[in-house]
């Protein structure tokens, strides 16, 4: 119904809010109706202001803002409508190094209350994980599980 | 509700037995280029029923089944059984912990069974349909899907309202 | 023939002019997430020629002049130069260094410039049609595209093996 | 015409076979026409065998060896026609630490030949570089160029 649908929206809003600034570090991301009068019909636009910059459309952003852009909607989605669990495969893949850490302390935030696997090459993200499995391949192409310790996962200290 | 477990046989590079158990909170995988992440990945979407193979890399059905390699022979089944605490009976069942499986064989036969039960696809589609788990749903993300979920259209981000609805 | 060095003023995040002089060997461009980096590569792309505005992440041939901040206002202009060591000859002309320029003004005019001496964008296109830097060449990958060459079509790829011929 | 494209399909293929070993600590791929009485019209298709697992489509590989069996179709490339410079946009990105540093060993043995720009956040590709440039947004937006020397741009040593 549509007064479900405006409360919907109007959550996931203000979700977004709380969330994009601490992944970017500031700025702030928009939610809108294309059609307003007509909810029920209408699409949504989503505008998103870096720290610093002017609100812009998603079409200009870099690699690693709009990978922080649709981590900060996956976040505001486990607020709003939270699943039994989520799995994320290299997500991080396109961040920079702050970028990572932002992520990294978002996720082990948002790992309170929902259940996230997360597939990572990032020493950020693996660094703040309650757990870790190491999938690795033997001689003969078969993948096996090892449990890991955190310092079994990060390459030797330079 | 939340997730327990996850035990991978025969599908894609799992030509052993695997069981995951989970912690609550984030568990990370990690590993070298091609060792299995995604396979697990895609075990999970598989077996909460992904009919298109092509969003399991695959053409064919038996794509996911192991294919064999230099040294190990292919096998003729691939099973996927996924475990999740009911305790709080979110999925309209009697049970306090329910086992989803999901086989399939060289000979193209698919098997289905929630808590040892045979049972057909439609019903896991049907005991999963509220459960934030459905189709089209965003819980599990792939590799290298994080920018679709910005790109689709205003008309499709709609939809994702109206499954937070 | 060799790339000597780079100057942007006005293309897109580029508000003030830089000048990227190059070495021979590797280059690495390194810097934060949204910082400028694939603009220049934009830059680069869109100095030899480039005409798919959608390539470029824009929708409008002016979205490529610096549209201004907060503290910043928008420019007229966007101006891409780029000089090349042509003391091989490689590139049919007389001179031991060739420069190639690009304007484009709000208004929608464009200009285009070798060695300062104004010509059409065809004449960029038929200068270096055998450079290895045509249209279709993979001389610029962009972010994103590397997963891109693998997946072509097998009758694309000869295409790629006649770009070698 | 039909011999120069025999001509060049060979000699790609033995620039693939050159590197592609190299890249992946092993394995081959194989490059072959879908119809081969008639070059002229056929397709081209590329089989790639990992190390220690069969010859497999591209479309079963992982994120990574793809990332990695593309990187090394571009150094067959670089070999048999080289162009006067090369732009590689994160192409890094997907690959794990052993590969990060594998691409940047043959990235620097490619580059005594080539003239190669490459932008990336991996530090065993920055390791490797001969020149650095640091691209930052000001405070308002604007992008500046500073030139870097290695030790400005690794992250603090742990
Ligand atoms: N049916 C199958 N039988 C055997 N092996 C398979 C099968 N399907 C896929 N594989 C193997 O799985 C590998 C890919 O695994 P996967 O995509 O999970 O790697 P990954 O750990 O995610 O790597 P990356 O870090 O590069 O993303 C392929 O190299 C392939 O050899
Ligand atoms: N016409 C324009 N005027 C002003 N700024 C622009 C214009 N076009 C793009 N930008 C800015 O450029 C930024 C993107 O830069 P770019 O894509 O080069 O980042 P990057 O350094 O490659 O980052 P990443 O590491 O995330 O890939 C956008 O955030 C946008 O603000
Ligand atoms: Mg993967
Ligand atoms: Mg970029």
């Amino acid at each position: 119904s549509r007064d479900r649908l405006v409360a919907a929206f109007e959550s996931l809003q203000k979700a977004l809010s709380a969330v994009f600034p601490r992944l970017f570090g500031g700025g702030r991301a928009v939610l809108s109706w294309t059609d307003p009068e007509n909810p029920l019909e209408s699409g949504i636009d989503m505008l998103v202001q870096p720290p610093g910059k002017r609100p812009q459309p998603l079409l200009t952003l870099s690699g690693g803002e709009r990978a922080l852009a649709a981590a900060s909607l996956l976040f505001a989605i486990m607020t709003v409508r939270p699943s039994p669990f989520f799995v994320l495969d290299e997500v991080d893949a396109a961040l920079d190094e702050a970028n990572v850490d932002r992520f990294a302390q978002l996720l082990q935030e948002y790992g309170k209350r929902n259940q996230i696997i997360v597939i990572t090459h990032r020493q950020g993200t693996m660094e703040r994980a309650d757990a870790l499995f190491g999938v690795t391949m033997e001689r003969h192409g078969a993948s096996q599980l090892v449990s890991l310790r955190l310092d079994d996962a990060l390459p030797a200290a330079p | 509700m939340y997730l327990k477990s996850l035990t991978i046989h025969g599908f894609k590079s799992f030509a052993q037995r695997v069981e995951l158990v989970f912690p609550r909170g984030v568990t990370a995988i990690v590993g070298p280029n091609g060792s299995g992440k995604s396979n697990v990945s895609d075990a999970i979407r598989w077996v909460l029923g992904e009919q298109n193979i092509r969003s399991l890399r695959g053409s064919a059905l038996q794509d996911v089944i192991f294919a064999g390699t230099d040294s190990r022979k292919p096998l003729g089944m691939a099973e996927v059984s996924i475990t999740f605490d009911n305790s709080d009976f979110a999925l309209p069942l009697e049970y306090a912990e329910v086992t989803i499986t999901r086989r399939t064989y060289r000979s193209g036969e698919s098997e289905f069974l929630i808590n040892r039960t045979p049972c057909r696809l439609r019903d896991i589609h049907d005991l999963l349909m509220d459960s934030g788990l459905g189709r089209g749903s965003l819980s599990v993300i792939g590799q290298g899907e994080v920018d679709a979920i910005l790109s689709v259209r205003p008309e499709e981000r709609r939809a994702l309202i109206e499954e937070v609805a």
